[in-house]
């Protein structure tokens, strides 16, 4: 049964990309498959597996603004590691909340021509851009899970409010079936008070504790350095933080196939 | 001559917020006035204040909806700190982009609102949400200078370009007097060597090398401290890098007011 995951937080900088590219290889490294399919127009997904587009080669947004002229092979590329392929983003994306303005179901675009690919994976994890707006909807129309990033930092913690409304909202419209399968705090370093005092808000906090995955990705600069070098840090440095933390992840998310 | 600048970068969690901020009550450690207004919808510059906003009371919302109706006094609100005031944000701003769809001139909402507040500060900053939608359309509309904090990351250097390609599309548009006064490193912290590499790229690009503020924000926990405080970290521990980092670049935006 495929999991279609959605990762988001509208909330900037709160490691969504960096979890959705060391998520998916962890991923791999627990003999699943996994795509990513990059819904940010900034593209640092694909960007940060290495990948290259072409001028004119067709991305997400050719999918989302004319599904029925591409075939899998047109828009599903592999990356450098097995197991693990993309959708990837270009900045046309950028354009697509405006030209589909007045069409209509422009909700349930990406939805619509993922089915179309007829794709086969354990799992897709979809990156979507820090805000609640058309690109987002499309992902969490598509998405059965939202797997939520949040920094320790008041900021971010201040930013899940509104973003379980909106998830409350599209449940109640166009997608029954979304619910949120964890929340994972990121960037933590345990020697700052804010960042426990987050982290204890976080597993306190009548609204998120049950939602809590008890893996905690720590603050840890060879991920900044993994993204330089546009590897995955989990194929960068095996005895870094980043890549225990993102297997203890891949672990417990495979484990807690149970919906809450 | 009142200094109106947007602080802005799509990419996430680069510090815009902080720099707003900060920058703003430095300002007024240099004896001149600063109005922030938050034109991001989770408004965390109006939070990160320590402005708690009654249920229904006006904010940057009403002043773009319907401009005509408010005073001053209705808009703008002291903060604890003399000469820093702010017009604040509240989450009814994310329905604007949706309900001003059709209207006319829709761009120029604020720029038109702000005009009639008839306002007299020395600076005013406005702080934008991470992405390139007709809010900071209409921040961009308004302002004469853009700020630019990026995040010594390769992410938010690689988001540079698309930033200067929209400055640019405005410029020969709807704003003719919009550039960009500056580029701030922020979260720098010199022990890393990613740090150190994209704080050259910046320094030596020919795109930005003399946009560069001599100024670099280095990465300092006092200010996640301060933002949990809701204080302005030049009011928060007056011995920190950030009060130190920010009071420098006040003094250089200052000093700085030649256009390139
Ligand atoms: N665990 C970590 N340790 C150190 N740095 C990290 C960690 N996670 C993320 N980062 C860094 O923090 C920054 C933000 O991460 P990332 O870009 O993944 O966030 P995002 O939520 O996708 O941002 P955006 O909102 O712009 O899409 C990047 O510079 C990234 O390298
Ligand atoms: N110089 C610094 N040292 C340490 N932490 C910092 C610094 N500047 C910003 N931060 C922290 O980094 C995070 C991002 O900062 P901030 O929220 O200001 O960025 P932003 O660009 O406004 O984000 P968004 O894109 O969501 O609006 C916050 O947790 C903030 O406290
Ligand atoms: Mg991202
Ligand atoms: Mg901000």
């Amino acid at each position: 049964k495929m999991r279609c995951i959605a990762v988001a937080n509208e909330k900037g900088g709160v490691g969504k990309t960096v979890t959705v590219i060391n998520l998916g290889a962890a991923i791999t490294l627990e003999n699943r498959s996994a795509l990513i399919v990059d819904m940010d127009p900034q593209a640092n997904a694909t960007k940060g597996l290495g990948i290259d587009l072409p001028e004119n080669a067709p991305s997400v947004y050719d999918l989302i603004m004319d599904s029925k002229s591409l075939k899998r092979d047109d828009v599903v590329l592999n990356t450098r590691w097995e197991n693990l392929d993309i959708i990837p983003s270009t900045v046309d994306l950028s354009g697509a909340e405006v030209e589909l303005v007045d069409e209509e179901g422009r909700e349930n675009r990406l939805k619509e021509a993922l089915v179309g690919l007829d794709l086969d994976y354990d799992f897709i994890l979809i990156d979507t851009p820090p805000s609640l707006s058309l690109l987002t909807v499309n992902v969490f129309a598509t998405a059965k899970e939202v797997l939520i990033p949040c920094q320790t930092h008041p900021y971010a913690f201040a930013a899940l409010d509104e973003l379980f409304d909106t998830i409350a909202a599209i449940r109640e419209g166009i997608n029954p079936d979304l619910h949120v399968s964890g929340i994972v705090a990121t960037l933590f370093d345990k020697r700052t008070r804010v960042g426990r005092k987050v982290l204890n808000q976080l597993q306190s906090d009548m609204r998120y504790r049950d939602l809590m995955f008890n893996t905690v990705i720590r603050h840890n600069t060879t991920i900044a350095e993994s993204a330089d070098v546009r590897k995955p840090v989990v194929f960068f440095r095996k005895s870094s933080f980043g890549y225990i933390d993102y297997n203890d992840l891949a672990e417990e998310l495979i484990a807690k196939t149970g919906f809450s």
